[in-house]
């Protein structure tokens, strides 16, 4: 398994911190949620409940599917909807970061990964880019 | 170079053709773009022209940047801007698909890699997915 043993010589930590990631609360309501992705572009975030349990993932094209009417593009349901309702509950998160086989295989169909603790607390993300930087850098070394 | 050798030895194309590509025309309002990305899903996905030239790429955070008021959230500006007047025009190209260490180095920082001909026409498009399944495939053979 040449990557794995590459990979294990290496001790660079691929996570992001929990702090260094945006997220939402979980009773945000959508005008609040669709404010906040269109600020920090990025395509899907994390949504917490107030504890920082991680409950879900949040995307603009879940907000603005609401958005879509006959008579065209409107705003007006956001107010009145939490993320919670419409959040991506079904996720795969991660206790650990050593079995980096398992965290390839993984972010073949996901752009990044939950990693939380034993009690499902949010503690950040393990992304593709980080993974890819950690490839790129011991396949030269 | 583990890595590259080990990938000339898979000859599975990479590549996502062009017909398998979600793609906006560089004339279409902000209104119908706005309804395709909702559709689609895609984070981001390629402008053409009518002639197929690859010409920018337009994710929904740089439409939702417009629909931001002081007022709240409106949609009456999309009708009338064409997505050409706001896409993403520097956009990396490549011409060929070979070099897979210049590919892996710069999916380090893009989602996806834009491949054209050599007049500009597009034809497909190269994700980090099929990148990671590569290096997953020929990390296990
Ligand atoms: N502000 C920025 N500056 C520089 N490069 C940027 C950037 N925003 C995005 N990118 C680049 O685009 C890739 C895709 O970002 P995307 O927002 O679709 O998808 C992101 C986003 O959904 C999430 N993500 C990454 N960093 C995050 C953060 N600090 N907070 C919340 N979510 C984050 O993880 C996904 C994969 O991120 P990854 O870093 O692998 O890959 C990123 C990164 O290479
Ligand atoms: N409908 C779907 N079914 C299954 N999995 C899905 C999916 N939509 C997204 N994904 C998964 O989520 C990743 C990120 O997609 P995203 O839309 O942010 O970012 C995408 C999107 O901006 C673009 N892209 C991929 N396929 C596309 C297509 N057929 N048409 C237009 N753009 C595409 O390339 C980026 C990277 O795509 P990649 O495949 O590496 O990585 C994808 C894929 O692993």
């Amino acid at each position: 398994k040449p990557i794995e043993t590459v990979m294990r010589e290496s001790n660079r930590d691929i996570l992001i911190p929990a702090d260094l990631v945006a997220t939402v609360n979980q009773d945000n309501n959508l005008q609040h949620v669709f404010m906040v992705l269109t600020k920090v572009k990025y395509a899907k975030i994390p949504v917490l409940d107030n504890d920082n349990h991680f409950k879900g993932l949040v995307s603009l094209p879940m907000i603005t599917e609401l958005m879509m009417q006959d008579t065209g593009i409107t705003s007006r349901p956001l107010e009145a909807i939490k993320v919670k309702q419409i959040m991506q509950k079904d996720v795969p998160t991660i206790y650990e970061r050593d079995n980096l086989e398992a965290i390839l295989r993984y972010l073949v169909d996901e752009n990044f990964l939950v990693f939380v603790d034993s009690d499902t607390h949010f503690k950040g993300i393990i992304t593709r880019r980080e993974l890819f930087k950690e490839i790129n850098y011991l396949a030269h070394n």
